[in-house]
């Protein structure tokens, strides 16, 4: 489905340091219907990774669409993301467009 | 009728 999105990146985020380190805002029924970046801390995996920035918006974590999911939905998935030991990254979907 | 015009701001999470 990711294929689909215009202008989106597939972004691959190592996770170099012990925290993602990203703020986001937004979700289903809220005025910013998909996650937004707000914040991205200096030090954790997602300032490591140099491609993530404030104000893009993450449409998939790993493959799975974001789309029509609650605030607290979105972040659940995107910490689980960061806390399988499954990979050793995560990849976002993005996009620069709101 | 009542028409609602914005939806509520999102909470922020730090992750």
């Amino acid at each position: 489905p990711g294929l689909l999105e215009p202008m989106s990146t597939l972004v691959r985020v190592a996770k170099s340091a012990s925290t993602l380190g990203i703020a986001i805002e937004g979700g289903a029924n809220t005025r910013q219907p998909l996650p937004r970046i707000v914040t991205i801390q200096r030090g954790g995996s997602a300032h490591n990774c140099g491609q993530l920035k404030v104000g893009q918006v993450i449409l998939e974590v790993n493959g799975v669409s974001l789309r029509g999911k609650e605030h607290r939905e979105a972040a659940r998935l995107i910490a689980e993301a960061f806390k399988t030991k499954e990979k050793d990254y995560i990849d976002f979907l993005i996009t620069e467009f709101n | 009728r009542e028409k609602r015009l914005t939806l509520p701001p999102s909470e922020i999470t730090l992750l």
